[in-house]
């Protein structure tokens, strides 16, 4: 099972840190600060649920981080056409049953949580990419905002992917006798976007219930407190590897009739 | 007494709040995500020490929000440059005995907490105003970094300013015969640059001391804990703010016998 996830940002603001909290990956700090924008690919193989995947994240140093970012989404638009060739190819080819699918099959995309809504930047980029893979909002580093904040935040964020004819993935309507906690959980997904997560692998300790001693858990300790990864009252993370977790399947059928027949027909048209 | 300030940086990084929380005064919040770069400047009267003052705020809306900033400084350089113009005409006019000071005397520049240090846009702004203002380095919203986070930023930052050759506002070397506590308060203000501070007009419930019942701060409330303004452990709030009110008359002193000084025999020898 191959599936590939692509995360963009601007560097800072926390990619690596929640790859690595989603999968238990290991993928390294960037260095910081080379504005040339490069993307790299790096594969793990994780198991989530019993089943055995092989993950591909693709990451891009340096996006949005130079004076001028005009030129800036290239490399990004075209490294996800060339998967498609790529798989174009292959399929037009004599060995269609080994198929290696290294299309994009979902692109976290995230947003600078001291902003108050979408930059030109953020829209500029979302319009290019939107119709060519399953875009998933986040607001990283949601601790630096109160619950008010984010509330409004949110809702300025899918106004502005509304006027601007932004469609982000969507889930499959639930079916009439999916069970109640399925629906439960699809509506709480709904809600959630775009999602507001912290993420850390520093482990923190904190008193465990019925005063056992304290425990270690993955979260940010501060001065005035400590926040929690795994803690729903603290941020949409627990909700957000749900959603990816229960819908890889849903994510790659929808890459492959939807946008990848997007750019086939395109490319047969020409 | 006129002191006039200016802020810098991109919008959303607080600038306004922090204005207000330091001098309660009442800047309304700007209306986000305007990409064109406005001078916004407004005066208010405010007593500090005893002394009467009338702060102007120099704000700059839109910095660093477009996709192409490369042209976005020219405003800002083109502002300071004005005020000196407009003293030099008012000193060598008749009226000299009443001329209305309205140089900028202090730069306050907000660098992105969720970066790691500098980048290209601050180090580009920096090198074109170090020689014109006074500029004291800010790291706003510091409530998303950890301590280490933030001594890690902070030597990162000072090394990058001294590798451009960024000069910053300096205290005045102590007396000998100054007092202990002075001396320690200079120590204290010069280990802490850059500020690394957190703003906020909000009151939140606190439990005072010996169970009184709560009173209201000035802080920040989330899920995990409050943080407040006026604690020194939380952040370099209460430092930075006796920096300035203790260093009005040096902020001034030095913009007229360094910067204008610069001004004067550039614009003289051409
Ligand atoms: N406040 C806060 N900081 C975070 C969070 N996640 C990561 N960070 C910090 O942000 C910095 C940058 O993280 P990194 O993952 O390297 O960012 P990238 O350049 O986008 O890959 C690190 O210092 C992290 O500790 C978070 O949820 N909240
Ligand atoms: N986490 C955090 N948020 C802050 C802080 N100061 C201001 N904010 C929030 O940042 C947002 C932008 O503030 P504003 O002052 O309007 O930014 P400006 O555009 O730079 O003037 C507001 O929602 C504030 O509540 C702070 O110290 N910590």
């Amino acid at each position: 099972f191959d599936f590939t996830l692509m995360v963009v940002g601007q560097s800072g603001l926390g990619k690596s840190t929640l790859i690595n909290t989603l999968f238990l990956t290991d993928l390294p700090a960037k260095k910081k600060g080379n504005q040339k924008l490069k993307i790299e690919s790096s594969t793990v193989e994780i198991e989530e649920r019993g089943v055995k995947l092989r993950l591909s994240v693709v990451d891009t140093v340096g996006f949005g981080d130079s004076i001028n970012n005009q030129e800036g989404f290239q490399p990004i638009i075209k490294y996800i056409d060339d998967q498609f060739e790529k798989y174009l190819r292959d399929e037009s080819g004599l060995n269609r049953r080994n198929i290696h699918d290294s299309r994009v099959h979902c692109l976290l995309y995230f947003i600078d949580p001291s902003g108050h809504c979408l930059k030109p930047i953020d829209i500029q980029f979302l319009k290019e990419v939107h119709n060519r893979v399953n875009v998933i909002p986040i607001i990283p580093k949601a601790d630096m905002l109160t619950i008010n904040e984010r509330q409004t935040m949110k809702k300025m964020i899918r106004q502005q992917l509304i006027e601007n004819k932004i469609s982000i993935y969507d889930l499959p309507p639930c079916e009439p006798d999916d069970d109640d906690s399925y629906k439960k959980l699809c509506k709480r997904i709904k809600d959630a976007v775009p999602f507001a997560v912290i993420a850390s692998m520093d482990k923190v300790p904190i008193a465990s219930a019925a005063g056992k001693g304290t425990g270690l858990v993955r979260g940010r300790t501060y001065p005035w407190g400590t926040v929690l990864v795994d803690d729903e009252k603290h941020s949409d993370f627990v909700i957000l590897k749900k959603l990816i977790i229960t819908h890889l399947q849903d994510l790659q059928d929808v890459t492959h009739t939807v946008h990848y027949e997007n750019y086939r027909s395109k490319k047969l048209s020409n």
